[in-house]
Parts: C-alpha cells; structure tokens; sequence
C-alpha cells in the first residue's frame, strides 16, 4: 500500500487476557498500543470475541513481525479479499 | 424462485413446508453485498413478532431509515472498515459507496430473497419466469450483513459479520463469498475459522463452492464444518434459437426484451474477422458489422457487454458461442441488443458455416420461458466448482448440488439486470447463476430443517441433505456435467441434487460434535498452540485425545473420500449412525454398490436400533483390487454408493475412490 502499512488478522489466545482488561477489546487496544509506532500507530480495525477471538489491525512490518513475536499471539495473516460467487 | 420451489418438490399441504410453518422464526443471516429493504421480498406481512431471541439490529444511515427493517428484515448492518483501509491508496470506489446495509449491487438482495423471501406474486423479469416468487423459507427472517463492496469482500470484514451474527443469535448463516481458484489451508481460511466458531455456537454456515469449474480441486469452502453447495439447472428454460441460413436451428438462449430483429435471414459475421473476437467495446470495425448478427466468442469481458459493443459498432444481433472452456452451458442474459447465447458445439459449427459460405446469414428466434422435460435436468453447470478437495481429498467436497442456473430473484433498485454502467435499466427481480444462487437455495433448507428439528446439530442438518441427495435427472440417466456432455460424479456433484422433502425424514443422520471437528483437525496435522485459531478454548484440545481419529477420513461424514496408494491396500472408516426416524426399533440393511476395481465390505451389514440404542456405529473396508482404476470416466476416479434401507428410508452416501 502507499503508506507502507498492511491490513491483518491476527488470532490471539483467549486464555491470556489479562484479568485486569475488563473486555477483550481493551486488551486488544492495549496490545497494538504496546508495539513500536513506527512509522504509524497500529490501527485497530475490529476486535472478535465469538466466532473467532482475536483483531485486525492496519500494522507496519516491523508492527507485524513483533506480534508474531508475542506469547498471546497464535497468528497474523494477511486480510484478503474474496469475492461474490 | 418463481419456479425453484416446485422443482424441489415444494407443496404448501405437506413435505417440509408444512411441517416447519415455512421456517417461522428461524433467522437467517445473509453476508453479502447489502439488501435493497424495500423490494417486495422483505415484506413482514403475515409475520408474528420479531423472535425474542433476536439481539441484532437495524443500522440506520441516510439512505437506510429505520423504517428500512420490519418483522421480515429484523437486522441489517454493514461491515466496511477492512475494505477502506484496504482501498485507502485508491479512493475512488469507497468514496461514492454508501457506508449503510443498501444494496447498490444486486447481489445480496438477490441471496437474501432467495433464501427467505416472502411471498410475491406476478414477478418477472420482462415477462421472463413469470410467476409467485418465493424464498425457501419464505417466514424466516433475515439479518442482513454487508460484507462486499466495489472493490471486494475483505476477510476482516466477513469475519466481523459473522462474529456479530453470533452475537445477534442468527440460525442459519449463508454466505454466497470465497476465494477465487482453490480454497486456501484451513488456518489462514477466514471463512473457515469463521465457520468453525459459528458451528461452535450451533449454527449452520451454508457457503458456495465457488464458479471455477470445469477444472478439478476448484472447490473453496470446503471444511468440513461448512455445507458446501455446487450449482446446477432447474427445468426452466429461457430459448432463443439461431437459425443459420442453411437452415440449421442451434438451440439458444437468452433473456432479452426489446425490440425484435426482422423475421428474416440477415448477414452474419464472425467477430474475429472484424477486430476482435471477444467482441471489446470499441475494436469492432462497424463498416464490417453494420446491420449484421455478429458471432461473439465467449470470455473475456462480461457478456452483455459484448452484445453492447455489437450495438455501439452499429451491430444488428450477437450470437454469442461458448468456447471448449465452457462446453455447452447455457447462461441466460438480459441483453441490450438481440442476441442469444450458444453451446461450444453449435459455436464450432456457425464459425465453420460463416468460414465456407459467400454469403452467410441467420436470424434469432426468441421463444421466451419454457418449463418442461426437455432437455433434461438437473445438469451441473459447467461453472460449478469441482472436488475433489484439494486440502483433504479424505472428506468429499462439494457436499451437494442445487438451483443455481437461471434463477430469478429480488434485486436492487441501483444498477440494470446486467450490473453494467452501460445499462440504464432497473427492474425487480432479476434472473442470474452461479452458485452464489444455489447457497441461498439450501441455506433456506436448512432454515427450515431446522425449524423441523430445532434439536439437530448442523452436522444432523447437513447429514440429511446429503444421504437424501439425489444423483439422477428427471429422464432417469445419470445427473450430466454440462462441461463435457458425460455424466457428473461425485466430484462435481457430492451427494447429488438436494430432495427436501426426503430430508425432513432421513431416518438415520450422521452427527458431528464439535469435538469431533477438533479430532479432525489433528487428523490432518494441527498442532498446539497454531490449532487454538480454530478452538479459542484450549481444553478443546483433549479431544484430540479424547475423540481421537485413526485418520481425517474417520470423521463421521455422511460421504466417503478415499485414496489408495498401492494395489491391495485397504483403509478403514468407522462411522456411526443415529436413528432419528419415528420407529426406534428400525432395522437398517446396507447396500453397497463398489466402485470399479474396489471391494468395498460393510460390517456389520445389519443395524438393528432400539429405544435403548438409538445410536450404531459400523465400519466400512475398501480394497484396492487394481492399481489406478481408469475405467470411469476420469482415469484415477472411481464411484459408488453405501445406503441403508429399512423398506421406508434409504439413507445413501456417496462413495468417491482416487488412485
């Protein structure tokens, strides 16, 4: 993209939410809030907690690299696009 | 849907109709391209109160009031952050689309009213399928989510939708979206984890196999967990012949409604001897064209739009050929000039005509909808996405087929039939294929299965659609595979064509717990933690001990998958059954009918049920007897069947070998 960020998913593990986050979706704010903001802050795009847990984000590569890095994280995958049948 | 309910055998006085009250408070919820709320389809009249289950809501914006929703449309939301930071670098489509659930498309109110519409009588498109349309479960109600917009549907944005249809407490979910080509691995599949929660929550997630057929392991959506549906023809036609000068008739069709071209014979041209073949918009030499039928090839640019630069060249008519790539499916369109679409065959023979003739002509004869037995149907259209399933080829994919060629249905007020910029028509109901039309057609079956049996599991749910499918057309020969003119297979049509009424009443079902799902997932080598993308609880993990399977293909799939490496070898599948007809003392015989080169054994041969053993189990023992099949009618590939009887109920799975 032009500004260098990419758009992904990223499943985390429920269990390792902190109890002091009263909603998964603070403790997903705070996550994307802890990576390094260059050359943006992370943006949170939505925050899952029924069908899937977890969020996408608007991340750098080097936003991306340190979630794959981090314990609570079980992946981040590219947000494609799919289309109508 | 003026004519799809009768095909499925639909009557208002019994079969599952009746015995659901139409699927009356069931909830489907539709991830699409938006809803048009005003179309006819999502009317409320005649309904009861919203369902007190229902959490969801109505999204208001400014062109979608609050009086958009009503007891028939009970949510609507739109999902839409993923696409615009996507289309961040690109805003010229997300600047001009509206940000609220309207269907600007078509897409969605077409799914959405194919599913659950309600009751509309004297629908038509100019005149076409004239009759009552009507979704499936024309009394349940739809959540609408809008997921797709101009430029794509975003996994971000699907996977938003379907975490809030959880939460809103939908029943059913029908997604008519997916990848293009072959399916991606199940971890990085949004759609797939996706559905596995949603399966998790007890809902049934019903997804297209995707159009990129005739090529084999095309299939996408194609976990276990989702029902997955293929698309094929009804006994309606929309005719429109080409009668070349020599007299040949080359049967045709099409949708178009204008003015009629002469009744006489005019000159006809080949596009490629005129600038181009595939008939672009403005490459067409109109001093060559002018006042003629030209024969377009198919593929390309879209369809209507070749007839469009017909016209703008100063083109009387297109006749529009298949290539080999799309063999003799027929695909009716609502043409802005006179023209009509043909087969690869009848293709071949007009160029060859116009090649050797000094003076080639022809005329279109417009016959308008035609419903009977000839030609015969169900036939798999050649778009409809192939197995076997190219991530686990243990689990057969797709699970079944349905109406998915010519459907008419509800449709936007914003862009013409054909979606096209050059289209200044608004209509209706509109009539489209692809097996985004055939989801909908049994994500509204499952709306009512599941008001039928509100206690069976999606599994139970998709268990009955598939031991109840049908492989033969209405002539009594075996379902074709419109992309070669031979008979379809398992491949191509899974079970075979969706029997509702038969569903209602399997007798035996083949459940699946979610456990089971996660058994199945270490099956084929998921491991922890990467496994917790699909289970969210790690002590679902035990089942991967617990609910252990010998391999994926023990999952008690209602079909069989095998693959045999080596002559002689032989794989074992357990399966378990349970009796969910009304005599609990049923007595089931198997019947086995093996595929070439294959022994197939099933014991036990007899399952006797009682009140206190409603549920059996058996296995099943394939032998490879010759190394490669190759007698069928794809070398590697051999079919046959297992069913159970009990002289009411013949509950038959599919049986696809590979080499």
């Amino acid at each position: 993209s032009s500004d260098g960020l990419e758009s992904y998913i990223v499943h985390v593990q429920r269990s390792h939410k902190p109890s002091l986050f009263s909603s998964h979706n603070n403790w997903h704010v705070s996550l994307l809030r802890s990576l390094p903001s260059s050359p943006q802050p992370a943006t949170l795009l939505y925050s899952y907690s029924r069908a899937v847990h977890g969020f996408s984000a608007r991340l750098s590569p080097i936003q991306t690299a340190a979630l794959r890095r981090h314990p609570s994280v079980i992946s981040v995958i590219p947000d494609q696009a799919r289309e109508i049948h | 849907t003026t004519h799809t309910p009768a095909f499925l055998g639909f009557s208002q006085n019994s079969g599952l109709w009746s015995n659901s009250n139409y699927g009356e408070d069931v909830i489907v919820g539709v991830l699409d391209t938006g809803i048009w709320p005003e179309h006819p389809s999502f009317s409320d009249s005649g309904l009861g109160p919203i369902p007190s289950t229902w959490k969801g809501e109505c999204e208001i914006g400014p062109d979608f009031p609050d009086s958009s929703c009503n007891r028939k449309l009970i949510g609507a939301r739109a999902f839409y952050r993923g696409y615009l930071t996507q289309r961040n670098g690109t805003k010229k489509h997300a600047a001009k689309e509206s940000r609220s659930p309207r269907d600007t498309e078509g897409h969605g109110t077409h799914t959405a009213s194919t599913a659950a519409g309600s009751v509309v009588a004297n629908a038509s498109l100019y005149q076409y399928a004239r009759g009552t349309a009507t979704g499936m479960a024309s009394k349940a109600r739809i959540a609408a989510y809008k997921i797709c917009w101009t430029g794509g549907c975003y996994d971000s944005d699907i996977l938003a939708a379907m975490d809030q249809a959880v939460a809103d407490g939908v029943h059913v979910i029908s997604l008519s979206v997916g990848a293009s080509g072959s399916a991606p691995e199940y971890h990085t599949d949004s759609i797939a984890i996706g559905a596995f929660g949603a399966t998790r929550h007890g809902i049934v997630v019903s997804c297209s196999a995707g159009n990129s057929g005739p090529n084999p392991e095309t299939a996408t959506n194609i976990a276990p967990w989702i029902l997955t549906v293929g698309a094929s023809t009804v006994d309606r036609e929309f005719s429109a012949n080409a009668i070349t000068g020599d007299g040949k008739v080359f049967t045709g069709t099409s949708l178009y409604a204008g003015e009629s071209l002469p009744d006489s014979q005019l000159s006809l041209v080949y596009s490629g001897d005129c600038g181009s073949r595939l008939c672009y918009p403005g490459k067409l030499n109109s001093s060559l064209v002018e006042g003629k039928i030209v024969l377009c090839d198919r593929g390309g640019n879209a369809r209507v739009e070749k007839g469009s630069a017909v016209k703008l060249a100063g083109g009387a008519g297109m006749i529009l050929a298949n290539t080999a790539e799309s063999g003799e499916e027929l695909t009716a369109d609502s043409h802005l000039v006179p023209a009509t679409m043909v087969g690869a065959k009848a293709g071949d023979q007009i160029r060859d005509y116009i090649k050797t003739s000094d003076s080639p002509t022809a005329k279109i004869s417009f016959l308008g909808t035609l419903i009977g037995p000839s030609p015969p149907s169900p036939r798999v259209a050649a778009f409809s996405s192939r197995g076997p399933n190219h991530l686990t080829p243990v689990i057969l994919k797709p699970d079944v087929i349905a109406p998915g060629v010519n459907i008419l249905a509800g449709w936007t007020g914003m862009v013409g039939p054909t979606d096209l910029d050059i289209d200044p028509r608004r209509v209706q109901f509109n009539i489209i294929s692809g097996t985004s039309m055939s989801c909908p057609h049994v994500s509204g079956l499952a709306a009512l299965l599941r008001k039928a049996h509100p206690d069976w599991s999606p599994a139970a749910i998709k268990s009955a659609l598939v031991t109840t499918a049908y492989d033969v057309e209405n002539s009594g020969e075996p379902i074709e595979d419109l992309a070669t003119g031979k008979s379809s297979n398992s491949f191509i049509h899974g079970a075979g064509h969706v029997d509702p009424n038969k569903a209602l009443n399997p007798g035996l079902v083949y459940d699946i717990e979610v456990k089971e799902y996660v058994a199945f997932l270490c099956a084929v080598g998921y491991e922890f933690p990467g496994i917790l993308v699909f289970l969210q609880d790690p002590t679902l993990y035990d089942a991967c001990e617990t609910s252990k399977l010998r391999t994926a293909g023990d999952l008690n799939y209602p079909s069989f998958s095998v693959v045999f490496a080596s002559t002689g070898e032989v794989v074992k599948y357990k399966r378990v059954v349970k009796n969910v007809g009304s005599n609990v003392d049923a007595v089931y015989e198997v019947g086995v009918k093996s595929p070439a080169n294959v022994e197939i054994d099933v014991s036990p041969s007899k399952l006797a049920f009682s009140k206190e053993k409603s549920v059996l189990e058996y296995e099943v023992t394939f032998k490879s007897v010759v190394l490669g099949g190759g007698v069928g009618s794809v070398p590697g590939h051999e079919f046959g069947s297992i069913e159970w009887t009990d002289g009411e109920h013949v509950v038959k799975s599919p049986v696809a070998v590979q080499w």
